[in-house]
């Protein structure tokens, strides 16, 4: 009987659990990021991104590094 | 290049925001580059309004998104003096832009610029260094659940939705990496903070690095 807005937080909850073993299955060492509950637990993926990622993708030019010259034979 | 550096060290970096459910982290991103840049100089460690260029900017969308790119560039054309936090506080919602009479003080900048670093991380390092913190964009998607460690999996280049700022790196480890300010509080990840790998273009750290002068 919960209301509607607490079985989606709920649904978000398991389906973050899930997440989390998958993306901790790449862990390799101990400096590796790890993955868990926090904050963001509670919404979807498709919630989190609408509210929290609210970033363009932008082209920039290439930055141009410096050129390297051969340095000529000298006696 | 050191083996590890911070501008925090230098205590120019303000701390960690919280954007709350406002997709502003692009002017988050700016305005902490901004506010860092002037400390570099000299002047005191200030927090500047974030909602000004989530109002103004008008080739931006507000809370709905926009891009670090276009906010600098707003910035650099129209000499807009950016007021202090406290004068124009965040509220995590779109509103009216305000304008300020030319006399009132604030910060204006001076230029910026914005590079693909993909594949030279090491020059990146250097423009750290040179320039002060870097804002960069990311994808982020797999940051929901991150709670510390190194960034190494879980995200694409070129494939952008979040801007950051860089304040500094660590090589001293077996995997270096990147010290990344980000603006969702700092409960989230290390003290606000998440540590990418350096080098392989993480989430697509090194796609549209900006630099801003002041």
């Amino acid at each position: 009987t919960w209301p509607w807005s607490h079985r989606r937080e709920a649904a978000a909850l398991r389906e973050s659990l899930n997440r989390h073993r998958y993306l901790n299955s790449f862990s390799h060492d101990n400096s590796s990021a790890s993955y868990g509950l926090n904050q963001f637990s509670y919404l979807s993926p498709e919630e989190f991104k609408a509210l929290y990622l609210g970033s363009k993708p932008a082209w920039s030019p290439r930055y141009p590094a410096a050129e390297q010259k051969p340095i000529p034979n000298v006696s | 290049l050191p083996l590890r550096f911070d501008w925090r060290d230098k205590h120019v970096v303000n701390q960690v925001r919280n954007q709350k459910m406002c997709g502003g982290c692009w002017a988050f991103s700016v305005v902490t580059a901004i506010e860092s840049a002037c400390a570099i100089q000299g002047k005191p460690l200030d927090y500047l309004s974030v909602q000004q260029v989530i109002d103004c900017s008008f080739n931006n969308y507000g809370c709905s998104g926009g891009s670090p790119l276009s906010a600098l560039s707003w910035l650099n054309k129209t000499q807009v003096k950016l007021m202090e936090d406290s004068e124009y506080p965040f509220k995590a919602e779109n509103g009216l832009c305000r304008y300020f009479p030319q006399s009132q003080s604030g910060v204006s900048i001076k230029d910026f610029s914005a590079y693909d670093f993909s594949g030279q991380e090491d020059e990146m390092a250097k423009a750290l260094l040179n320039f002060g913190p870097l804002v960069v964009i990311v994808d982020a998607v797999s940051w929901q659940d991150y709670l510390g460690g190194i960034i190494q999996h879980h995200c694409s280049s070129g494939e952008a939705n979040h801007a950051v700022l860089i304040t500094g790196f660590d090589k001293t480890g077996n995997t270096p990496y990147w010290m990344v300010h980000n603006s969702w509080g700092n409960s989230w990840g290390i003290d606000g903070y998440a540590h990418v790998k350096m080098g392989g273009n993480v989430c697509g750290i090194a796609d549209s690095v900006s630099v801003v002068f002041v």
